[in-house]
Formats: C-alpha cells, structure tokens, sequence
C-alpha cells in the first residue's frame, strides 16, 4: 500500500516552460549525437515539432515515473504511432494463450 | 530465493542486439530465452538468429484468428516457440545474420541447427513463480507495455499509470533491489534485456518495479527448456 502516493503529476510550474525555451538547442544536440538529418526543410520542420511534443511528454513521463530518469532518446523525433509501428511487435493481447502448458508451481521458500 | 539474481552474471546472457526498424523485438525476445536454456542445457552461450524467425516463422495465434507470426509487422512469442518446435530448433546468428527486413525467402537450413526446445510453458501471473522460474530454468520471455519506454533513459521505472496492453517483446534476465528516493527505502525491480541496441537505456537494459504488474510485465511470462545435447 505504501506505493499508492497522492502526487502531482501535471506540470504548474516555470520549470518546464524553461526547458522548452532551450528547445533549439536540444534538437541539434539530438541531432549531432543521434546522427539524424532529414531530407527537406519541410521534413525538418516537421521533426522539430515531433521533437517539441516529446520533450513535453519526457516532462510527463518524468512526473509519473519519478524513479526512472527520462529525457531525450534516439525514438525523440518518432510520433507515439510512428515509434510502435517501427519497434514495437507483440501481436497485441491482454491475455495469455489458453492452449499454453502451465509451468508447474515450484517451491519459493527455503 | 535469492534476493537478487542476474543471469548475465552467469554468463547465460548474450550482448544487448539491435533490431532496428523492423517490429521484430518479439524474435529477440524469443532467441534471448532459448540463448539461455541452451546454455543451461549444453554449457555453451550461442547467439542465435532472429532472422530464421523473422523470414520463416509464420505460426498462428491460435486464440486470435488472422494472428500470425509475421516479420517487422509483429509475432508472439509463444509461437515462436511452437513454430522452433516444430521446425527443430534454431541457427546460429552468424549462419542466418540479422538483416531488419521482412519479405526475403526462408533460407532455414536444417542441418545447421545449432538450439533446439524440448518443451515450453507459461507461468502464472505470480510474481514469486516468475522469480522461481527465473532461477530454475533461465531468462524468460515476457511481453510488456513499452509506452515509458520511449523517453526511458535510467533508473528503475515505476510509473504511478501504465497501461497492461501488451505491445513489446523482452527478456527478463535478473532482479534486485535498490534504493528509492521517493519511497525513502529499497525497492524490488526486474532486470530486462531489450532489442534496441546498447546505446538506449542502461546500456540496453531495462529496470522496471516489481509488485503489482507495472506495464503488464507480469502478465505473459514463457519459460523454455532445450534439449540437451549430452
């Protein structure tokens, strides 16, 4: 029960509107570091705004998961939809197969 | 139990893969369990080929109709190992390399053989039995909501909302403790292997909160054996 906490997850403070004043700055560090280029200033633009929307959500993710650290990664100039098309592929389901062979309970204790 | 175990202390564990942009983690996660029973079967740490998945494995879901094994656009791991079973097993990575494309022809070839499955199984959604299992038989494959995934960066992730929805493949590999600044005492985490490369996370790997099914990483766990060559 100990982790079930009441805690702010939204943002309400300067510190995020800062970080995305350095916004520019980021991105080309992304850029350098991940060796990403795009093909025209459209794409450009376009992964900028990508960018944009992750550094906002790495903010929420750090807020909702505070003992992890989360920032800019090589998926930052990836849409949500984007990145699951291209690296994610579990065959999407909630349960396990019913056909399975169930592992037999082993002993935990001493 | 112990109350910290980690398989790549064992030397059952092969380097962190890369695969790409292709939406294969599911092969990955199904080589980096047999990888592990092989070793405990035979001594030896081969890595195996998640391209022969990749181009030859076309197994189908059984409980979902039209859920097939197939390539970049996703598979299951569970037929994974029904599609190895009945195949005969595995190549090396080296004899079959991984290409991140879909669409080539099977180029399987069976004398070349190198990991076979004796049998596989599924463990219940406890967290004692997954460590047990663990333990006993070696990395497991596991299934997980990868949404935090994305920005993921360090440390051991506890997100306060996660959805169960499965959509990513890995491989449980450990657990430990550590020291939680928020919680103000030590917390129990699992240690994971991914599929996207050493530069991404803590060098490739991932910690997530063990307790109460972060992410759904409970929640479809498999267990393999290989057939020992002795």
């Amino acid at each position: 029960n100990d982790d079930i906490l009441i805690r702010q997850v939204v943002g309400d403070d300067d510190g995020d509107d800062h970080h995305m004043l350095n916004v520019d700055h980021h991105f080309t560090n992304f850029k350098m570091r991940f060796g990403k280029t795009y093909a025209s200033d459209e794409e450009h633009r376009y992964r900028f705004s990508v960018f944009k929307a992750n550094l906002r959500r790495a903010m929420q993710h750090q807020k909702l998961d505070p003992s992890a650290v989360h920032g800019v990664t090589q998926f930052s100039d990836m849409t949500p939809d984007e990145f699951k098309r291209k690296f994610l592929g579990v065959n999407r389901r909630l349960r396990l197969p019913s056909d399975a062979n169930k592992a037999p309970i082993l002993p935990t204790e001493d | 139990l112990p109350s910290e175990f980690d398989w790549r202390e064992h030397g059952a564990v092969t380097p962190v893969k890369n695969q790409g942009s292709c939406g294969s983690c599911w092969s990955f996660s199904t080589t980096g369990a047999l990888e592990g029973a092989n070793y405990l079967a035979t001594g030896k740490l081969v890595s195996l080929s998640e391209q022969q998945l990749v181009d030859c494995d076309h197994e189908c879901d059984p409980d979902e109709k039209g859920s097939c094994d197939s390539g970049c656009n996703g598979g299951l791991m569970n037929s994974a190992f029904e599609y190895t079973l009945k195949a005969g097993g595995l190549m090396r990575e080296e004899d079959y390399p991984y290409t991140g494309t879909d669409r080539a022809a099977c180029k399987f070839d069976n004398t070349k053989v190198a990991a076979k499955v004796a049998n596989f199984s599924v463990v219940s959604l406890d967290e004692e039995q997954i460590a047990a299992n663990l333990v006993k038989n070696g990395p497991l494959a596991v299934a997980i909501n990868a949404v935090f995934m994305q920005t993921y960066i360090g440390g051991v992730s506890c997100p306060y909302i996660c959805s169960k929805r499965l959509d990513h493949g890995v491989l449980l590999v450990g657990y430990g403790t550590g020291y939680s600044p928020i919680r103000m005492k030590d917390k129990p985490y699992w240690i994971i292997k991914n599929s996207w490369g050493d530069k991404w996370g803590e060098k490739g790997y991932y910690k997530i909160c063990r307790g109460r099914n972060v992410c759904g990483v409970d929640s479809m766990v498999s267990t393999i054996a290989a057939v020992s060559t002795s």
